[in-house]
């Protein structure tokens, strides 16, 4: 039995569904080990109908998550994942569909999350086991980790358990796990700490997951949230080897920020009427509220014309500030889109100001550009906008970008920002638009470092991830990662030099090469192999960046092909891998795909399955209509007469 | 805390003991000319010892006026301020940072040095001790070498020792213990009655320390420093030394 004897006794508990589907087990176990989580979602399920029906698995992924593993257990049949090149696993995927004997497994795109879903046609009585796995980096944003994990059971579980491991070497400041699946859970969330390790568990009894006391529905729907901080004695940063890798986690504090010139460069084309821009409106009250005394600002409006609050850059003087505010109320979005011409205008401003010494020369220069279209007017053509703008940005300045909803080419939007050392941000354009905005400012309202290079010794390491970085922001971290020469030297040693708002620094930082591993082996919720994964896990993320700006097809198939060897080597679904899931015979298959990017979508933060143009395919076609089974071949039915002809699958690139 | 003044002309060390109350600050150095002020302040043993409550520096703050430049250092963290401008860090880290001039290293926990535009230089020395012992706390240390280039006008506990007072030590006979012969020095219209001894220097050797053999002063080195030692003790970390 692919049960456990607890689960076979809990058989007896009645959970009466309507739809003959019980779900008897439902359990997650996320291993944070050193920011690097491993999440594991193990469902069983039973279909107790009288008559074969479709039972489906869904669970929802965060975007900046690989899978790295999912396997299917129907009827004892196991079925193995494994991560293929992308033409291969579909080649063959196609091959057993040309059988019959293959179904899909589905990804699609939410906002922060995607949805895996697969589906299964299975006789009356079938038991299934899904388990899927998946790799992320815990990023630090405003002082914080913060872990999210989607259940949705959609039903009452008796066996309902979300276990967060967490384990920190350098020791955990805190621990949080606000309650945010309502108030319903209210002190249900237990949280252990001790100083390296913190265990993060919910358990609600059937009792405590129904809806109301009659209740047949769950309230478990939601985002599960666990947040965390470590313990920072060292501003050169925590320096980890662990297995024949090392990773440096680079965050000081108690720096002083750096004072910046900053140039909001506003869209205010008619797509921008309504809630986007009253949102970019609400937003920029209170960013401009928050620039500091030392702070230079302007603002850029454009539409098909170009417009400046101020030609050039002013103090952040309570009377310049209130000044912007009333300007940016006053705005009536209306006309087409020169994202070209307002890009150079604020590059033509900072250039200016820099050459008349109005800001300070060791302050920072960043335009942010919030656009919710495409260019429609002057130059259009995208290529040649990111010409123009990285021709004319000096080394100093920085570009960050912001996509509103998704009419905008976030791909540009991101490529432009990256080619010009700051970042992209997709901000949905919903209700809670402002607070993306000002989140996203936030994080970049603080820069406390400029010129940031983290070197380690030649003969001691390779394969060093990206190590120079233009700025670090306050509440955010660095990191570095590598493989540790196997015949190095037993300490590992790194020095960084970096720009603070007053002084040059140079810090060090130093790491036993076999420490960690003596400690993790002691250790139980511990992921091992992290370091390695973490490697990987950034490397394929940089080089899955590198592509995107890659001048010409040689150099981005020389890219894939980095990214499919890595993704292969350490089992990622990415954009350029599957997973093909197998029977053991190896005669059914299904396939797991990476989704399309929510580009030129209409329908901006609408829940998944309302999404249009994402699926080539319709819903699955026996999802809703159970067919009756012959009650024989419905106990040991060999899963092949199950699987449906048809199949579902999604199609991208 | 116990002070070892190197006189390089006459080749002699010279030692002495303030013994003040915990929380005061001590001048060290000032050189109003220069900018530069080092004072230190004192912290207090766990417990008495025969009455008395030992003090040590637990805390020494180094200002150079003209970059309105602060660096504070206690046992538990290092304070960088410059203007508006403070950047904190511990003893767990080893790092260097420059600025206009003034450069701070700190090797981690070793010590610091800060030096001013390759003039001046101070080292600050960390003493770690077992954190249940039942009397003792961690401490600093403060060295700073003969060479540094301050003003005539230099003034301190240690400051007015830059420009070295004429010492005349006779009379060396046995004292009470055989191993700490006595003598008179002559120094600043003084006779004193000295007595051999030897104190530490933690440099080269930070648990055990390298005996450094000096003439013990007594009294809080009356007679041999300017004034009295209490003239010494400043309202601020970054108080100039206010002479009479």
């Amino acid at each position: 039995s692919i049960f456990t004897a607890d689960e076979v006794e809990n058989e007896e508990v009645e959970v009466e569904t309507g739809d003959g589907i019980h779900i008897y087990s439902y359990k997650v176990e996320a291993r944070i080990t050193s920011r690097f989580a491993h999440t594991t979602i193990c469902s069983r399920v039973v279909n107790t109908a009288q008559h074969a029906q479709s039972v489906v698995f869904n669970m929802q992924i965060p975007k900046s998550a690989f899978i790295t593993n999912f396997t299917m257990n129907v009827n004892g049949i196991t079925f193995i994942g494994s991560v293929k090149e992308k033409t291969v696993a579909r080649s063959l995927y196609a091959k057993a569909r040309a059988r019959g004997k293959a179904a899909g497994i589905v990804r699609t795109n939410s906002n922060d999350m995607e949805m895996f879903r697969t589906e299964v046609h299975v006789p009356e009585g079938s038991k299934i086991q899904f388990e899927i796995h998946y790799e992320e980096m815990m990023q630090r944003k405003l002082g914080v980790y913060e872990y999210n994990l989607n259940l949705q059971p959609g039903k009452l579980v008796p066996q309902f358990q979300v276990d967060v491991y967490i384990y920190e070497p350098k020791g955990i400041a805190f621990v949080r796990a606000p309650n945010s699946l309502g108030e319903h859970f209210e002190g249900l969330v237990k949280v252990t700490t001790s100083n390296q390790k913190a265990h993060v568990c919910f358990k609600p009894t059937l009792h405590e997951q129904r809806k109301c006391h009659n209740c047949s529905s769950t309230a478990v729907d939601g985002v599960f949230t666990v947040q965390y901080e470590v313990i920072r004695e060292d501003n050169g940063g925590d320096l980890q080897v662990s297995n024949g890798y090392f990773v440096h986690f680079f965050a000081p504090i108690n720096l002083s920020p750096l004072p910046k010139n900053i140039i909001f460069v506003i869209d205010i084309s008619g797509s921008m009427w309504g809630l986007k821009m009253k949102q970019t409106v609400q937003a920029m009250q209170t960013i401009l509220d928050d620039l500091g005394h030392d702070d230079f600002f302007s603002i850029i409006d454009f539409n098909h014309n170009v417009r400046c609050w101020s030609d050039e850059l002013v103090p952040a003087t309570s009377i310049q500030t209130s000044e912007a505010k009333k300007y940016i109320q006053e705005i009536q979005p209306n006309g087409g889109t020169n994202i070209n011409e307002a890009l150079l205008r604020a590059t033509h401003m900072l250039s200016n100001a820099m050459n008349y010494g109005v800001t300070d020369p060791r302050s920072v220069s960043m335009i942010i550009l919030v656009s919710d279209g495409d260019p429609t007017v002057g130059e259009i053509k995208l290529s040649a906008i990111q010409k123009n703008v990285k021709k004319r940005m000096r080394d100093e300045f920085s570009l960050f970008s912001l996509g509103i909803g998704f009419d905008v080419d976030y791909d540009f939007l991101e490529r432009i920002a990256l080619e010009n050392r700051g970042m992209a941000q997709r901000i949905y354009a919903n209700q809670d638009a402002s607070q993306q905005l000002r989140d996203f400012y936030q994080q970049v309202s603080s820069p406390l470092l400029r010129k940031i290079l983290i070197e380690y010794p030649d003969e001691a390491v390779t394969d060093v991830t990206q190590n120079s970085f233009d700025k670090y922001f306050s509440g955010s971290e660095l990191v570095v990662a590598g493989r540790v020469e196997p015949h190095g030297y037993s300490v590992l040693q790194s020095v960084i030099t970096a720009s603070s708002g007053t002084m040059d620094l140079s810090l060090q930082a130093e790491a036993d090469v076999h420490e960690l591993d003596e400690i993790l082996a002691l250790q139980r919720h511990v992921n091992p192999g992290f370091a390695r994964q973490l490697w990987a896990y950034i490397t394929v993320n940089q080089l899955l960046a590198e592509r995107s700006l890659a001048s010409t097809a040689a150099k981005k198939r020389k890219i894939t092909q980095k990214i499919v060897s890595m993704a292969l080597e350490h089992q990622f679904v990415t954009p350029m891998t599957a997973m093909l899931v197998e029977s053991e015979s190896g005669d059914e298959r299904l396939l797991a795909d990476s989704p399309k990017g929510p580009k030129q979508d209409c329908c901006a933060g609408s829940s998944v399955m309302g999404r249009k143009g994402l699926l080539t395919n319709g819903p699955p076609p026996w999802a809703q209509s159970p067919t009756a089974q012959p009650t024989a071949l419905a106990v040991k039915a060999p899963l092949v007469e199950a699987l449906p002809n048809r199949i579902t699958l999604v199609e991208n690139d | 805390p116990h002070f070892i003044i190197h006189l390089p002309k006459c080749k002699q060390d010279i030692c002495f003991n303030i013994d003040s109350e915990p929380g005061k600050i001590l001048n060290l150095v000032s050189d109003p000319n220069l900018g530069v002020v080092v004072n230190g302040q004192l912290i207090g043993a766990k417990k008495l010892e025969e009455t008395k409550t030992s003090t040590f520096f637990g805390t020494i703050a180094i200002y150079y006026k003209k970059q309105d430049m602060k660096v504070e250092i206690s046992t538990e963290r290092i304070s960088v301020t410059n203007g508006k401008h403070a950047h904190l860090f511990t003893w767990e880290e080893t790092g260097n940072m420059t600025q206009n001039g003034v450069r701070i290293s700190i090797k981690k926990d070793t010590y610091i040095t800060v030096s001013v535009n390759e003039e001046i230089s101070f080292m600050v020395l960390l003493h770690r001790v077992w954190k249940k012992h039942p009397v003792n706390v961690d401490f600093l240390g403060f060295y700073t070498p003969h060479t540094n280039m301050f003003s005539p006008e230099v003034h301190g506990l240690l400051g007015q020792f830059f420009s070295e007072p004429e010492v005349k030590v006779f009379n060396v006979h046995p004292g009470s213990d055989p191993k700490k012969p006595e003598a008179t020095m002559e120094v600043k219209g003084h006779k004193l009655a000295v007595t051999r001894g030897w104190q530490k220097d933690y440099r080269a050797d930070k648990v055990y320390g390298t005996n450094v053999y000096c003439w013990f002063i007594h009294n809080s080195g009356k007679g041999f420093i300017d004034g009295h030692y209490k003239d010494y003790i400043v309202p601020h970390l970054d108080s100039f030394l206010q002479r009479p």
